[in-house]
């Protein structure tokens, strides 16, 4: 038996409309260990991670692990029938074939049920070692959005340069090139919009514009995102999810020729 | 030019 109520049923929301576009279907974990999900994008070019832990819910029951099998589409259809403001409870029996769904209103007196068929899913899991980044670039996550927006007008590669100066992203391509440099402020009002820099060496790396705008969706998640690189490794986009969890994306990076 | 990378390369299947 699963059960996990979500008070803040917008984070589940918004968790989903983020990741939809990058896969289409996955197995959601339930465990001790909360409510997990590791999937790739079918050219096996980015991973999602993402994990709400048990104090994420209020309450959290998992007898036994047992995967999901969801489609991304699916959930992310019946999720838009619930309000921003609905205390959303998730329910399974075990072995679990289908998903129970139910959304509250904050007055207590609407209650919708909703049903998800679940899919066996044949997954791969990938182990992903720890590793110590060369360069962590902690900056405001709609910054972040606004710079893949704006440079995806130019290329669908963006090289991303850390030095102990800043960051700088840049694009170029057939109308021309163009780059935006952040310097490390932390001295602003608001602390979503400081840059601040952990550099053990400087890097340079390009990426796919396509799929940093992809994991982008995630900004109404949470103000601020983190970039951890190394030369020769993925890239890991991390949001976190207040205390309670986060989504990381890994992502391949180009390789020059 | 720039070649895409794929995540396989990197991370190993478990």
């Amino acid at each position: 038996m699963f059960e996990a109520r979500l008070s803040q049923g917008a984070v589940l929301k918004k968790l989903i409309e983020s990741i939809r576009d990058l896969v289409s279907e996955g197995n959601f974990d339930c465990s001790e260990n909360g409510l997990s999900l590791q999937a790739m994008d079918s050219s096996h070019v980015a991973l999602v991670a993402m994990l709400l832990r048990p104090d994420a819910f209020d309450p959290y029951r998992c007898d036994r692990s047992m995967p999901l099998g969801i489609s991304l589409k699916s959930l992310s259809s019946i999720l838009r029938c619930a309000s921003n403001d609905d205390v959303i409870t998730l329910r399974a029996e075990d072995p679990a074939d289908q998903l129970s769904l139910v959304f509250e209103n904050p007055q207590n007196d609407k209650v919708s049920e909703y049903v998800l068929n679940l899919m066996d899913i044949d997954s791969e899991h990938l182990g992903i070692p720890e590793t110590v980044y060369d360069a962590v670039v902690h900056m405001s996550s709609s910054e972040f959005q606004r710079i893949c927006r704006d440079l995806q007008q130019l290329s669908d590669s963006v090289s991303i340069d850390v030095s102990k100066e800043g960051v700088r992203f840049s694009a170029a391509g057939e109308v021309g090139s163009g780059s935006i440099a952040l310097r490390q402020n932390t001295n602003v009002d608001s602390g979503d919009e400081a840059t601040v820099i952990e550099l053990q060496q400087q890097v340079n790396l390009t990426f796919s514009i396509k799929y940093l705008s992809m994991f982008a969706k995630t900004t109404p998640l949470c103000g601020r995102v983190t970039l951890c690189m190394s030369s020769d490794v993925p890239l890991l986009v991390e949001y976190k999810i207040d205390e309670v969890g986060y989504v990381r994306y890994y992502l391949a990076p180009k390789i020059e020729e | 030019t720039a070649t895409q990378g794929r995540l396989d390369s990197f991370f190993k299947s478990t």
